[in-house]
Order: C-alpha cells, then sequence, then structure tokens
C-alpha cells in the first residue's frame, strides 16, 4: 500500500498508476482508496472499459477499467476523521475474499496516519513509501520508516516496507537529484531504481479523471510509472 | 490558523513567514505547531535574536526570533496519531495567557482534522487556507470550506474563513495562473489578492532552518510572502 505521513508526496497519484499498470499487465487488481478525501476515487472517475462481476467480492467493487476494480473513498461526511468505527474486520473479510479473485492489491492511504490509514496498513502486506525528493521529506523519513518496522512487528508480517520511490524529481531543479543522491547512500535497496519524474501531464490527466496510462501514454510521467510497474512485477 | 485537509499545499511554509512577517513588523507573535510531524518546529530551528521571556504565559514557549516565540510540535511518538488525550482545556488555558502579551497567534495545523488539527481550529479565531494552484486543490476545497463554516458554527465564532491563498502559482505553468482565475471566480473575494509564487529558495530557506525573511530576503517567496503579511496586518 502507499503511505507516507507527510502531505502531497504522490501516494494517490501512485496508487493509480501502479494499479492501472498492474491490470494493463493483465494482472487482476483491486483498488482500495482508503482516504476520505478520495482523490483516488476522483482521479479515475472518467475511466472505462472495466466490467461489472457478476458474483463474489468484486460485486463490492467498482469496475474501473479492463482487470481493475475500485473500492470507493469512505467519503468526507464532515471535517473531523470519524474516530474508531472503521469495521476493520469486514474488510478484512472483503481482502480474503479479494485474494482469491485478484492478483494485486492496491491501498491508498491518507497522509498521517490516522484511523482510515491504521486500517489500510493492517489490510495489505506491503508498503511503498514515495517520498519527494526536496528537504522536508527526508525529515522524519527515517523516523517515519522506523515506525512502520515497529508497526509492522504488531501487524505480524503485515506492513513490511517493500521500498522507498523518489517522486517530484525534477532536472531543472539539481536539488531534487541531490536528494535522490542522499536517499540512495542513506537507505541503500530500500530505495527503488525506478523515480518519478514531475511532469505535469499525471496533474492533467488527474484532472480528466483518467490515469496517465489512459490519458496521455506518451508523457514521461506515464514512461516513470511503466518502468515502476516493471521493476515491481519483477519482484 | 493555516488548515487544510490536502497535503503539501504550504500550510506549514505559510504558517512560518506569517507569523516571522508579523514579529518583523513589530508584532509580538506566538507560533504553535500543533503537527505531530513538527514541519514548522523544524523549519525554524537555526533562527536567533529571540529573548527568554522571564515570566508568564510565553515561558511555556521557546524564542525562535526578535517578538517570535514558537510552541514545539507534540512530536510523533508513534506512527498513529494519539486519539482524544489532547488537552485542549490546558491549551485554551495557555491561549487565554498568551492574549494578553502577544499581538498574534499563527497555528500550523496537519492535513486531514485528525485530533490535533481539531484542537488547532478551537484555538484560533480565523482560519486561512493554502491552497496548491493545482487540480486537486480544488476538488474537495468547496466541501472544505463548507465543512469549516459547519465547524465554525459548532465552535461558536471560532475558525472563521479569513480567506483562501494560492501557492506554488508558476508562471512557466500556465494551467496553475487558470487555477488562480477558477479560484477567483468561484469565491470571490473569499481569495486574497497576495498568492505566493513557486520557489526553491523557500524549500532551501527550511533546510537551513529559518524561513525566507531571515535566509534570502530577496528571493521572490520571501517578497510574496512579504505581501500577504501586509495584507493580512491591513486587515
Ligand atoms: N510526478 C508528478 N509531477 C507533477 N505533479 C505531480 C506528480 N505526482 C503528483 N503530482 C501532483 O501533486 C499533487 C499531490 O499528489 P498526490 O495527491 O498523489 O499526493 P498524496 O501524497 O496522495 O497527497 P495527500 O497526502 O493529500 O493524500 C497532485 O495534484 C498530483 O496530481
Ligand atoms: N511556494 C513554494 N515554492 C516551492 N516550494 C514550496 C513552496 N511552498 C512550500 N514549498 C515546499 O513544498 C513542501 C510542502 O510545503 P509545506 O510543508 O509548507 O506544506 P504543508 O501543507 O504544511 O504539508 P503537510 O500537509 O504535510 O503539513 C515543502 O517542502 C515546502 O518547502
Ligand atoms: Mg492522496
Ligand atoms: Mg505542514
Amino acid at each position: 500500500m502507499l503511505a507516507n505521513q507527510k502531505g502531497g508526496v504522490g501516494k494517490t497519484t501512485t496508487a493509480i498508476h501502479l494499479a492501472h499498470g498492474f491490470a494493463l499487465s493483465g494482472k487482476k487488481v483491486a483498488l482500495f482508496d482508503m482516504d476520505p478525501q478520495g482523490n483516488a476515487t476522483v482521479a479515475v472517475q472518467q475511466m472505462s472499459g472495466g466490467h461489472e462481476a457478476k458474483k463474489g467480492a468484486l460485486t463490492m467493487l467498482e469496475p474501473v477499467a479492463k482487470n481493475l476494480w475500485l473500492l470507493r473513498s469512505p467519503g468526507a461526511e464532515s471535517l473531523v476523521e470519524p474516530g474508531a468505527d472503521i469495521e476493520v474486520d469486514r474488510l478484512l473479510e472483503l481482502v480474503q475474499e479479494l485474494a482469491k479473485v485478484v492478483d494485486w492489491l492496491v491501498i491508498d492511504c491518507p497522509p498521517r496516519i490516522d484511523a482510515w490509514g491504521w486500517a489500510g496498513l493492517q489490510l495489505g502486506d506491503e508498503v511503498l513509501v514515495p517520498v519527494q525528493a526536496e528537504f522536508f521529506a527526508i525529515h522524519g523519513l527515517s523516523q517515519m520508516l522506523a515506525a512502520m518496522e515497529v508497526a509492522a512487528k504488531q501487524l505480524d508480517g503485515k506492513a513490511r516496507i517493500r521500498g522507498v520511490l523518489p517522486t517530484m524529481v525534477d532536472a531543472s531543479e539539481p536539488v531534487t537529484l541531490e536528494v535522490v543522491e542522499d536517499l540512495r547512500k542513506n537507505l541503500g535497496d530500500l530505495v527503488l531504481d525506478s523515480l518519478v519524474l514531475r511532469d505535469s501531464n499525471l496533474v492533467e490527466a488527474a484532472s480528466h479523471g483518467k490515469t496517465a496510462f489512459a490519458h496521455c501514454p506518451w508523457a514521461r510521467g506515464a514512461l516513470c510509472y511503466g518502468e515502476l510497474v516493471m521493476e515491481i512485477l519483477d519482484g
């Protein structure tokens, strides 16, 4: 699942492109929008080509595209996040049922780990941490990774860290390249080989309710996410 | 106070520059870091010139610069945000005491309104909403503003919306200018005249633990925030 306490680092953008990328590679994919703000739900709402499931757990989800189903955001009913009334057990049940019919579960989490984020962490096996290639992102990252390791022990093997993904890298802003280098120096293999370049086409695609693969597959943002999909599928 | 459910839109950057800007204008200022992630605390930690208060409520805060004191972040003890054990009453008491000795209270809130964010909303009178000049920022803004109006009624006159501040505006990305225009068209006077241009000097200053006013006062980010300070002080 996609998690990072810092806001606006690319969790949602990465979640929808991983999900759609896996689907385009022939895998069956369930995308969970665990953020009451529902950015992921909005960012794929104009996609087409999905098939309604006739039976089984997938009937609980909406078809988005071929091989791709979405569990919609719980939605923000009020300004304050709900407390502990999220039925994690029901979600865990749904995940177990889905495991029989999908190959991948991609979970978009909110920033800061609130009740929804914590639920999200309990549902998936591995965590991908998108990290914006600039200062504030590094600060708190090592603390967050350490806290996630602690959570992983509590959650008995779930929430293992699959890797750190540098996002919004911008060749015209040399400091972003330095940040990526620092990340690799300090975290070694934990940093994925792929990185995501800053590309306004990604924002544009979201404003059309589609992933870059659907909207602008030639754009460098799409190419970057394509590489990421390959890296994750190759294990 | 600075609030916006969306992450990474410039709440913290705006909070520290408003606070330091007011202080440079001769006002006495208390800056509250209500975000367990503590980005504001980190972003001003290398500033100097502040004076320890000898008595009164200011002794609870740390001196940052002349006229500027900081209530440090509660700090993130673990991955999951604490539940309801924030002593809002003690904070309200502190605020009432501080009101006797400072002219301005600037409060930095976390993204999403968790327990700390909700506490922050109860402490201040007005809310400034920084809005990143791109797609996702607009979506959810009107819902958030409506939700804040509801909260303001519950909080009996607190949390009134002072204005919306467009941030990360970038002349080299024309869509950001369109977003600002849309904001003005849809929200009219609610949108401040000032806006904040994208300026990597702001990130650089934060990495040195200083505001742009201290680190790079000639930079356009500093000039933008200077204008904002004037606009707010002029009421
Ligand atoms: N590589 C990129 N290039 C340009 N813009 C990007 C890129 N990745 C994401 N964005 C944009 O930056 C904004 C924040 O991205 P996104 O919503 O994915 O972050 P997030 O971590 O999910 O945010 P939140 O913490 O609020 O959930 C969005 O408007 C998105 O379209
Ligand atoms: N005008 C700007 N130009 C360039 N970078 C900026 C600008 N404003 C903020 N930033 C950078 O963008 C990142 C996010 O900004 P900031 O931390 O202020 O947002 P935030 O809304 O407080 O985030 P969070 O939701 O995580 O608390 C920071 O690295 C900051 O230095
Ligand atoms: Mg998101
Ligand atoms: Mg912040």
